[in-house]
């Protein structure tokens, strides 16, 4: 409720049906009904998230609903992304290659 | 200079479907077995399935499906004479240590060595138009919430020096001009360029599991590991990419 309170975004009722067709689309099921709500939590943060990235934006992307609009930022990123590469991962420079063809060392 | 459009979804031989990394972080695996393959379907005119369980049971550093980096499956590749069939040795999405089975399959591709090529757009998409599509090592921050179109983000909406999705670059364009109508009579809008990304999300997510990002402003540090394998002499023929 807070959340509708301060976000752009769909309202309840909408965000109801958009959540329905969100499950309906990818298969969706929760364990119980505390989870469902947390989920619909996540999905309408996602769903305001997904607006402002549209505003800023500066080339013709759409942002929206997606496979992923019931996770957190950070569950998406343990899920679907890698380990972070630190600057130190790395014990090599850029001089390593580019091909012979190219002047490679 | 490269051309001006670049799509090797175009090419015989390439495989056009987009592979679904599930819960397994093995994106690294299967944007290095998406390059092998392109190349093999360039050079050798062959399309091939290699096996992303491969990459992910037998990397050295045994990340399995918690990560690992797309130099480290070409290592792989090197250190087993090659990758055995998607067919023979099939995508689990799941990771056991110690497990390994690289030595009982025969292998249908392999590499010569692997490099990575500098952190200049102009210059990979060079490389790119000539030799294939090249795995890059991405921001994925944006990608949650993409749907469709050209990302051009920002520094500050997308931080190019945080690099944590590899994916594969299959081609470049731009983006027609399109019109605006205003009081004043109209403007034209500049087209703008971009890349073509294969992700490892599936086909039911972005552009049938494709993206499109921003060409020449470093988007999400698209430049920081431009990576892929070699598969012949560097003396082979340049092919070119389908516009």
């Amino acid at each position: 409720t807070s959340l509708m309170a301060q976000a752009p975004g769909p309202l309840p009722q909408e965000l109801k049906e958009v959540f329905t067709r969100f499950q309906v689309r990818y298969n969706r099921s929760y364990a119980n009904p505390a989870e469902l709500a947390r989920r619909v939590d996540i999905f309408a943060r996602n769903l305001a998230r997904a607006q402002q990235l549209q505003d800023k934006d500066l080339g013709t992307a759409e942002f929206g609903v997606t496979p992923f609009s019931d996770l957190t930022e950070e569950e998406f990123g343990q899920m679907y992304g890698h380990q972070q590469v630190p600057a130190t991962a790395l014990h090599m420079s850029r001089q390593v290659g580019f091909g012979p063809e190219a002047g490679e060392k | 200079l490269p051309p001006s459009t670049c799509d090797w979804r175009k090419q015989e031989y390439i495989i056009k479907s987009v592979r679904d990394q599930k819960n397994c972080n093995c994106c690294w695996a299967i944007a290095a077995a998406g390059n092998v393959e392109a190349l093999w379907a360039i050079e050798q005119r062959t399309s091939v399935e290699v096996s992303v369980q491969q990459l992910v049971d037998c990397d050295r550093c045994g990340g399995g499906c918690t990560g690992g980096f797309v130099w480290d499956a070409f290592m792989t590749v090197l250190n087993y004479s090659g990758l055995a069939s998607e067919k023979k040795y099939p995508f689990k999405g799941t990771f056991k240590p110690h497990q390994c089975r690289a030595n009982n399959f025969k292998k249908v591709a392999w590499i010569r060595d692997f490099i990575m090529l500098q952190d200049n757009e102009q210059l990979i998409a060079q490389y790119l138009a000539i030799h294939g599509p090249i795995t890059v090592t991405i921001n994925s921050k944006l990608l949650q919430q993409y749907r469709k179109g050209v990302i051009k983000p920002t520094p500050d909406t997308c931080d190019p020096r945080f690099v944590n999705h590899s994916v594969l670059l299959m081609g470049f364009g731009q983006t027609k001009r399109t019109w605006t109508e205003t009081r004043q009579g109209g403007t034209q809008g500049r087209p703008i360029p971009y890349w073509i990304l294969k992700n490892s999300w599936g086909p039911n997510w972005g552009e049938e599991g494709y993206f499109r990002l921003h060409r020449g402003s470093n988007a999400c540090g698209i430049t920081k590991y431009p990576f892929t394998a070699r598969l012949g002499k560097s003396t082979v023929r340049p092919v070119h990419c389908p516009p």
